[in-house]
């Protein structure tokens, strides 16, 4: 564990938690797309299947857990519990365009054609295009509430410190996974236009708007 | 420098 490696995942749970606070506070979804939700449930799915086979530490196996357990609390509000408040007019990115060709990505390209190690290839490469509706989903309304842009900020941030620890245990551990390095460059990269509008924005008090 | 797919990583 290091010092990037500790606050990525801080601030991934960040996120997770400001977006769940807000949808339960606000007894609204609005703005929240209910696609990129499923996507990352699914994601935390497949990746954390190893919590029935093996044990890495506490901390590893109850942040597996509490992931897991906020994806779906978060899916189950959006669709069920304050279903009403879900604009599902705008949360339309055709998300079989992302989970077929990355399924198939994973059976190509993996570190071991194993049940497992292709679930966890499939949820790394899934998890680099998962905010992808939620993006697509702002350029079409045009703008996020202030409490979404947080929420995104704390996402995107999660990975860009995931990049700096793996140079980190490269550096000093001999450690490199080539599969995450680029899906997590990937997923880092398609956050640099929010991350600008956030900063010249939101740090701003301005609120989030795009040209639509 | 090793390849490593235990995946100790969340």
């Amino acid at each position: 564990m290091n010092i990037f490696r500790l606050t990525g995942d801080l601030s991934h749970l960040a996120a997770i938690i400001i977006l769940l606070l807000k949808i339960w506070k606000t007894r609204s979804c609005a703005g929240i797309s209910g696609k990129s939700q499923i996507l990352f449930a699914l994601v935390f799915t497949t990746r954390y299947l190893d919590l029935l086979t093996s044990f890495i530490s506490l901390y590893n196996t109850s942040m597996k857990f509490i992931y897991i357990g906020c994806a779906y609390a978060t899916v189950y509000m959006i669709y069920a519990k304050f279903k009403a408040t879900y604009d599902g007019n705008h949360d339309t990115f055709r998300v079989e365009f992302l989970v077929v060709p990355i399924g198939g990505l994973a059976f190509l390209v993996n570190h071991d054609f194993s049940p497992l190690e292709i679930l966890w290839t499939f949820s790394i490469y899934l998890e680099s295009v998962a905010i992808l509706p939620q993006l697509f989903m702002i350029s079409k309304t045009g703008e996020a509430e202030t409490i979404t842009t947080h929420y995104l900020f704390f996402l995107g941030l999660y990975r860009a410190l995931y990049l700096m620890n793996w140079i980190w245990r490269f550096y000093f551990e001999g450690f490199f996974d080539m599969i995450a390095i680029v899906a997590g460059v990937v997923q880092t990269i398609l956050y640099c236009d929010f991350f600008y509008l956030y900063v010249t924005k939101v740090l701003k008090g301005k609120k989030l708007s795009l040209p639509a | 420098r090793q390849l490593i797919t235990s995946h100790d990583e969340l």
